[in-house]
This record gives structure tokens, sequence and C-alpha cells, in this order.
């Protein structure tokens, strides 16, 4: 699976991701990523979210949208937000994998509850962070 | 002006340092940097985050390391079924597809999907119609096809497992 989420210089936040699935996966499953919520999710109220890892854990927690709703409803910083749901809420439930996300004043959050992620990204003229492992 | 900002992931998994050698460490870091400066460039010019997360996506889709567009691993079936999902966080416009096989980027056919259709979701046979009909790419079979997808993919076919992407040791996953 592969992400982006993106903040312009309107203050809009965008977010997209794309994948293959699982390898030997039947009866046309599908995962969390077409699912606007689960795996994919933008509001410039909040956030914009695009998540990768065990889809069936990701489209039970409802991933993307619950980050968002901590935001919007609790007052959670993106940060605070995106710790209770990938770090505790879906290791409560078993579900492996990360996310990205990015608020509108250009806060970037990159949390994964695996061994390692493919991530990258970059604010206005700073250097691009890339890493692999934790 | 707002201050621009990007992020990308490539998957997640039991990725352990052990994995990878040092070339194919080189190659990963390689594609997320071209993926990452792409979009970061668009915003720099003053385009749409929409725009942005469409070609970040786009080029890691072209990209057989990471699992989707041209590297989507197999199905059961010997196949490549991909998803995709984009949304703009202004209008709370989306646009997704589920199980489209022959779409050599299917972040366009989401696009396309949330800026030319009243519909959210669309899946099968049915979204490849809709991407006819709206001129989106498509590629034959053996662009999909990459050796090391097939032998991840050996390693399962004759069993009930299914796989996560980068996923070590798959006994370990799902009896």
């Amino acid at each position: 699976t592969v992400g982006a989420v993106a903040v312009d210089v309107h203050g809009n936040v965008a977010a997209a991701t794309s994948t293959g699935g699982m390898t030997n996966k039947r009866y046309n499953r599908i995962g969390d990523t077409p699912v606007i919520g689960s795996g994919t999710y933008a509001n410039n109220l909040t956030c914009a979210i695009s998540c990768t890892g065990h889809g069936e854990y990701f489209m039970r927690a409802v991933v993307a949208y619950d980050v968002s709703c901590l935001m919007e409803y609790k007052g959670y910083t993106l940060q605070q937000a995106c710790e209770e749901v990938v770090m505790k809420k879906l290791v409560a439930l078993g579900g492996e994998g990360g996310l990205i996300a990015v608020t509108n004043a250009g806060e970037i959050a990159l949390p994964f509850n695996s061994e390692g992620m493919y991530r990258a990204s970059k604010t206005a003229d700073q250097k691009t962070f890339t890493a692999i492992y934790k | 002006m707002n201050k621009t900002a990007i992020a990308i992931h490539g998957g997640a998994g039991t990725i352990t340092r052990s994995s990878l050698t040092s070339t194919q460490e080189t190659a990963y870091k390689a594609a997320l940097q071209e993926a990452i400066e792409l979009g970061h460039k668009a915003l720099t010019q003053g385009k749409s985050a929409v725009e942005a997360v469409a070609l970040a996506v786009g080029s890691l889709e072209d990209c057989p390391l990471f699992n989707a567009g041209r590297g989507s691993v197999f199905t059961k079936e010997g196949k490549h079924e991909m998803d995709a999902a984009i949304m703009c966080g202004k209008t709370l416009k989306a646009g997704a597809v589920a199980g489209v096989r022959s779409i050599k980027n299917p972040i366009l056919l989401a696009r396309t999907i949330m800026e030319h259709s009243e519909h959210v979701m669309l899946s099968g046979y049915g979204a490849e119609e809709f991407a006819l009909n709206h001129g989106i790419a498509f590629a034959p079979e053996r662009y999909f096809f990459d050796t090391f997808r097939f032998e991840q993919w050996s390693q399962v076919r004759d069993s009930d497992t299914y796989q996560l992407d980068h996923s070590e040791n798959h006994d370990k996953k799902f009896g």
C-alpha cells in the first residue's frame, strides 16, 4: 500500500491511498484503503490521513475518521489523536500498521505500531525526512 | 500564504533490518524521495493538495517496489486487483475504486470519480467501464508482472494463507 497527505498554500488538505491488497487474496477481498473514513480521509477542520496495515482492523476501528473525531470533538492535537488510535486502540484490537497525517497548519504525524514503515515527509523548505525502520 | 507540507508512506509491516539488503534499502529510499519531491514541487508551484497527493501516489504506483499499481501483489487467481481512494479536505468530496484490474494508475481513476461523477465508490467491472469512458490508461497483464511478487505469491499460492505486504515470516500470520 502507498499513500500521501498534503496541505497546500491555501490551507486545504487532501489524502490519497492505493494498494494491491493482500498476496493470495480470494473472494474479491477489499481492505481499508478504498473505504473513506477507514483507510483514507481528509477534512480541513481536522486533518488528512492515509493508512496502511491489516485492513480488516482499520475498517473495524474506522481508524482515519476516528483520529479526525478525537481532534474535532475532544480537542486532541494531531499527535495525541494518532497516539490514542494507532498505539492504543488499534493495538488493543490486534491491528498492525500505521498512518500518515497532516493538519491545515502543516503539522505531520507518522505513527505506526509495526516493526517498520516506509515513510517520508517534507514541510515548506525543510530537508526531506525519509525512514524505513522504527 | 499557508505553510505547505506533505507526507507519504509505502506500507508498514514486519520490516526488519535483516530483511532488506543495503541495495534494496537505497532503492526504497530513492523511490520515496522521488515521490515526495514530486508532490512537494507541485505544492511550491501553488498547485492544490489534491494534485500533490495524486502525483506522489501516482509515482509510487509506477514503482514495482511498492504494493500498489505496477507492484501490486498476486491474488489467489494469479491476478492483480487494486483499490484506491482520494479525498479533498475543503469540499469533503471523495473518490474510491475497489477490485479493479489492468488500471495503470488506480489513484487517477479514483480522482476522476471524485471530480467527474456524483458517486464516491465504484468497484470491479463497472469501475473499469467508467475508466474506459473517461480515457483512463489501462496496462497489459505483463506490466504488472514482477518476479519478486511472483515468488512471494508462489510461497503461499497453494495454501489458504493470505499475506500482508512487507510481511516476512507469514507462517506467524494466518493459519
